[in-house]
């Protein structure tokens, strides 16, 4: 089992580094594993002082069997640096940047080993409108591969979409989804009915 | 493989049967504040093998059942049914779509159904291991529970890893 | 003590009513003392099924004075019911809902004693463009009795602003106020410097 | 009575001393993510005596201190000043303003100024009760907290009107 894991977790590791580069500009990102016995605890990327570049926490690896099965069935950490700052805490990462980096983590995962679905609602609330593009953009490329449903308040989300569905409330506290509109290339055929079966 | 019809009947702001019908690419749900788009996330999630009432904001599984409206008496039972496209034959099964349904009722009748035949929890999830969705639903993130991802303990986040391994 | 509360509560209860009228067109809500023992748990407005008015959950009120002690030092239950809907648990409300009910008991408190300011981060964002005018025209009308700081993206909430403060970070990591816009009627006494002293 | 005047020293993104004054009615704050928004709505809570290190995002009170940048060395202490206007006399002391000071070094050493006097944390307790600002701070509403005052605990609502008493 740990052998399958582990090949998951280096592609993972490694798409979480590239997804990073790319919705941090300029940031750094990567995914640690770490020993069973810390991985209870929320997360804590320690604070690396400083303005270098932060310390590889590895120290001295032992490679003994106990410390390697420790971290075979260990969490996992994540680290992010956005550009121009010094690694810290996730937890004093802007609301905006943890959105970013939760995005970073599902997608990473997800071009390992993709869903047939992604459902996403209202991921985006907390992204000023350069970060709501990068995402878009990451969102447009793999919905060859899987499929998005995306809840929002957002026009630039509206924009992207494939297909828009309208959903409304009249008084008598009932849902209605009240419009469809397939993007302008649609070829029809995909005219989903929304009957009150 | 996507998902592509979703029923619901008696499932919180949807009385009557309501038929959602989607095609693969990016589809987007707008509406105002209230009108109901987190309860068709709640009823994917659910349908899907949701156990805990907490993920869909209720306090009891019963919370999913129609309460009432102006003008609408409240209905005795739920149920949500979500159809996946399996036409590229991805999923192990041999059938060309996979229809998963779950249903409560206020007297405390619940379950699931695979294909139409009754089935438990247990072989919803088998089935969905085979499309790729897994245990631990991760490809569906609620409304507010985004950040949840970062804050999470680490052991959590491994779990989403092996699931997709 | 509980003289102060009694008469403190009766006024924000009064003002919350009032909010949700205001806040939830056609939609009714009270603030409800529950005993002591109860109090500790969280709200769990209890399901009043059916489309009829949710029966007042008084029941039969003993007054005797351990009951009063108890409600007493008791907590406060929020109850709300959007129009045309069957009062519920508070948990199902949508986002948005919550945003606003929220919102209504601080305003309902604060008109019962106003701070001298309030600093709100981001409050809006899970907000649709009706709920969002609805909460800026509360938050202008007391503008003159309390001051605001509003930290946002949402466009309409800056036109509402009586002065606006850009924010920026180079690459450095370090924060910069990089420029402030007064509204157009200001009479200019009141620039201030943002000086990095 | 209003909130004039912020200055900040080594505390989270703002290195070097950094004034920022309002005056009254609506202050609108904008900017990109991650650019130290929030960072000054930390500022005015932690100045006024916020106690909790998780209500200011950090996991001990020391991650308020400036940890360096590109080309910034990180910074040994932080401080943060609150001016609050008293011009019309509303609060009952007879200064024409009110400042709280805060300070913490990586040393240890912490502590706040009343009017630039040393003083506890029960001084400046005091200061904002005359002010109407309170011990439970709800007039700050940081971000992606807003829906916690409804699903807090009924008790905690209880506190909040009994400080508007
Ligand atoms: N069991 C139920 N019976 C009837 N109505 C219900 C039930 N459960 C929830 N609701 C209603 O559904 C509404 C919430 O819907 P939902 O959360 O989907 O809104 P939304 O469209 O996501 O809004 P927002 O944009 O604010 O997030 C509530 O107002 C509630 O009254
Ligand atoms: N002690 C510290 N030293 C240096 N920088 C810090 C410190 N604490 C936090 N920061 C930086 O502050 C940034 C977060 O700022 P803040 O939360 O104010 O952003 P924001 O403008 O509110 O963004 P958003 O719009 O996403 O909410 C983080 O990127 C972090 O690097
Ligand atoms: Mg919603
Ligand atoms: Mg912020």
């Amino acid at each position: 089992i740990s052998e399958l894991f582990e090949r998951t977790f280096e592609a993972t590791s490694r798409n979480f580094e590239e997804m990073i580069s790319e919705l941090f500009p300029g940031g750094k990102g990567r995914l640690r594993r770490i020993e069973s016995d810390q991985s209870s605890k929320p997360s804590v990327s320690e604070a690396s002082a400083g303005e270098s570049d932060p310390e590889p926490e590895d120290g001295v690896r032992e490679d003994s069997d106990e410390e390697s099965a420790r971290v075979d069935d260990g969490g996992v950490e994540i680290e992010v640096t956005p550009a121009g700052k010094s690694m810290r805490r996730l937890s004093l990462l802007s609301g905006g940047e943890k959105s970013m980096v939760a995005l970073a983590f599902v997608f990473a995962v997800m071009i390992a080993r993709p869903c047939p679905f992604y459902v996403l609602d209202e991921v985006e609330a907390a992204l000023d409108d350069l970060n709501l593009d990068r995402f878009l953009r990451v969102v447009k490329r793999f919905a060859d591969r899987s499929q998005f449903l995306i809840v929002t308040h957002q026009k630039r989300t509206m924009d992207a979409a494939d297909a828009l569905y309208g959903v409304s409330m009249a008084e008598d506290g009932v849902t209605k989804v009240v419009s469809y509109r397939p993007s302008q290339g649609d070829t029809g055929d995909r005219v989903p009915e929304h009957d009150e079966a | 493989m996507h998902l592509r019809e979703i029923n619901m009947k008696g499932f919180k702001s949807f009385p009557d049967r309501t038929r959602l019908t989607f095609g693969p690419g990016v589809s987007v749900i707008v509406g105002p504040n209230g009108c109901g788009k987190s309860n068709i996330t709640d009823a994917i999630l659910w349908a899907l093998g949701e156990q805990s009432p907490g993920a869909i904001r209720g306090q009891s599984m019963q919370d999913v059942i129609f309460a009432g409206g102006k003008g609408q008496s409240r209905r005795s039972a739920a149920e949500v049914e979500v159809v996946i496209d399996n036409a590229d034959g991805q999923a192990g099964s041999e059938f060309s779509e996979i229809s998963i349904t779950r249903h409560i009722s206020r007297d405390g009748d619940a379950g699931y159904r695979l294909n139409g035949a009754r089935c438990r929890l247990a072989d919803v999830i088998e089935a969905l291991a085979d499309t790729g969705l897994g245990r631990e639903m991760h490809s569906v993130i609620s409304q507010g529970r985004v950040e949840a991802l970062v804050s999470s303990k680490p052991r959590d986040r491994r779990l989403l890893i092996e699931e997709a391994a």
